[in-house]
């Protein structure tokens, strides 16, 4: 028997940089 | 100071990698739409989507880095990212785009744009930073 390979599956969030200004107030 | 570049892109980046929206649909990366993303970001509790403009692409000391300065969001904050010239971002209504597009579809398959000046990227913030 052949064992199904998994496939990896990312969030759709890690496709996205976090360009999360540093707020100063 | 920038964010330095990895040496390497994530594998998430390579063509057919199964990406799960936030609704549990799983879709290949070169399949994603601008869509996807605001659709996402609205199910997500904790994460929202910004608009970020390319303002400048500078070259770097680093080989084979770029950096680039976004204008982040309705205040328009400067952020400076260093990152491989092949790095895919997201552009609105256009898709997957990089500094030099021929070295991303080289290294990960990925048709991609060359990103510009003046292109408006989707990038995330937190939606409780305010």
């Amino acid at each position: 028997n052949v064992e199904p390979r998994s496939v990896p599956v990312f969030p759709w969030h890690s496709l996205v940089p976090f360009l999360a200004p540093t707020q100063s107030d | 100071a920038p964010v330095s570049p990895s040496s390497a892109l994530p594998s998430y980046f390579m063509k057919g990698s199964i990406i799960q929206l936030a609704d549990g649909e799983l879709k290949r990366v070169e399949d994603l739409r601008t869509e996807d993303f605001l659709q996402s970001a609205e199910v997500s509790k904790e994460l929202k989507i910004d608009s970020s403009t390319v303002e400048r692409i500078d070259s770097s000391r680093t080989p084979d880095a770029v950096i680039i300065q976004f204008s982040v969001g309705e205040h328009k904050v400067q952020v400076c990212v260093e990152v491989l010239v092949e790095y895919p971002f997201f552009v609105f209504g256009q898709g997957w785009s990089s500094c030099c597009p021929d070295r991303t579809t080289q290294l990960l398959a990925l048709s991609c744009a060359k990103l510009s000046v003046g292109d408006v990227c989707i990038s995330l913030t937190l939606k409780s930073l305010r």
